[in-house]
C-alpha cells in the first residue's frame, strides 16, 4: 500500500540497533535495574539472556510497585530482588523490519517493538518516535 | 496535504478529554503523586491549577530520582515533598486540535500533547496511540 511504499524507502534506518539499546539481564538486582533506568532515562527496557536472546522487559513502574508494597522499602532494599522477580513478558516482536503494516499495528499498543533474528537473537528496537519521524517527513513531501 | 485531509475526517475523537485524564496539583505531596501514577499506570501526567489551567507535568522518573538521591528514602518520606518540587515544564501544547501537521510534528518528541483553550484551561490530551490508530486505519483504507 502507498503508506508502506513511502515508509520503506530506507527500511533499516528506523531500527535502533541492539548496541545502543539499554538492557539488563534477569539475574541483575532490581537496584541495578533501577539505577540503569534512572541513568538512561527510559521507562522500560529489554531483558536479555547472556547469549543475547530477548527474555522479557523491565519497567520503572514494575520496580516502583516493589517500593510501594514492601513497607519501608528504600532503593537499597531493591538489592534483595532480581530483575526476574519483576520482569514483564514480551507481548510483541518482529523478525522482519520491512513488515511495516504489522509494525504500525503493533506500535498502536506498544511504545517500541523488539526486532529479533530467526534464532531469537536480539537485533534492536523499532520505536514510535522513529516511525512518527518517518510519517512526519512523508506528510511534508 | 493528503495525510492531514484523511486524518481530519473526525477531528475531536482523537482527543482524550480532560475528564478522563489523570492529573495532580502542585501542592499534592510526591507520595500522593507516586500513588496516583502507580494506580493509573501512566508514566507522566499533567499538573493542573485549582482552576484547571495547565501548570506542568509530573513523572514517575522524576519522583524516582528523589528515591534514588535521598538516602534511605522510602515511599513514606515522599510525603515531605510536593509535586512543585519535582514538576516538569510543559514543552509543547496546542489550542487547535485540527492543526494536525503541528501535532504530528510535536508527537515525534512528546508521547502526548496537552490541548488547552484560549484561556489556557486544560481541555485534554492528544496521544501518540490515538494518532497511530488513525494512521493505521488510514494505511488499511
Ligand atoms: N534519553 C532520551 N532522549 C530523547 N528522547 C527521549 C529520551 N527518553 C525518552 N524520550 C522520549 O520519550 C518517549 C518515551 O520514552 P520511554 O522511555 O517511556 O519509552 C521508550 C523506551 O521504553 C524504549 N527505548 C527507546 N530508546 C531506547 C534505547 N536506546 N534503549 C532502551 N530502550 C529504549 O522505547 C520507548 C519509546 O521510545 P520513543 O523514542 O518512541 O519515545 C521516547 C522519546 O520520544
Ligand atoms: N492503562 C493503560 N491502558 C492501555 N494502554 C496503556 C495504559 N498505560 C499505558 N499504556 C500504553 O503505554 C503507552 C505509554 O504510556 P505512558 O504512561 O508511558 O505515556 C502516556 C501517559 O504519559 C499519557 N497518558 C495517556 N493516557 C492518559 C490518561 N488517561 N491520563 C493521563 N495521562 C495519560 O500519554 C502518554 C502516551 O500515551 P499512549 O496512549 O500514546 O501510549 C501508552 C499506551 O499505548
Amino acid at each position: 500500500p502507498a503508506v508502506e511504499q513511502m515508509l520503506l524507502k530506507d527500511p533499516k534506518s528506523y531500527v535502533i540497533s541492539a548496541d545502543v539499546v539499554a538492557n539488563v539481564t534477569a539475574t541483575n538486582t532490581l537496584e541495578h535495574a533501577f539505577m540503569v533506568l534512572s541513568k538512561v532515562g527510559y521507562s522500560r527496557i529489554p531483558v536479555l539472556t547472556p547469549d543475547d536472546r530477548l527474555q522479557g522487559m523491565i519497567s520503572l513502574a514494575a520496580i516502583s510497585e516493589y517500593l510501594l508494597h514492601v513497607p519501608g522499602a528504600a532503593v537499597e532494599q531493591l538489592s534483595r530482588y532480581t530483575v526476574a522477580d519483576a520482569m514483564l513478558p514480551v507481548n510483541r516482536w518482529v523478525s522482519d523490519p520491512t513488515k511495516l503494516e504489522t509494525i504500525l499495528n503493533y506500535l498502536v499498543d506498544e511504545p517500541f517493538i523488539p526486532l529479533v533474528d530467526d534464532d531469537k537473537v536480539f537485533q534492536g528496537i523499532i520505536t514510535r518516535r522513529e516511525l512518527l519521524k518517518r510519517i512526519n517527513f512523508m506528510a511534508h513531501n
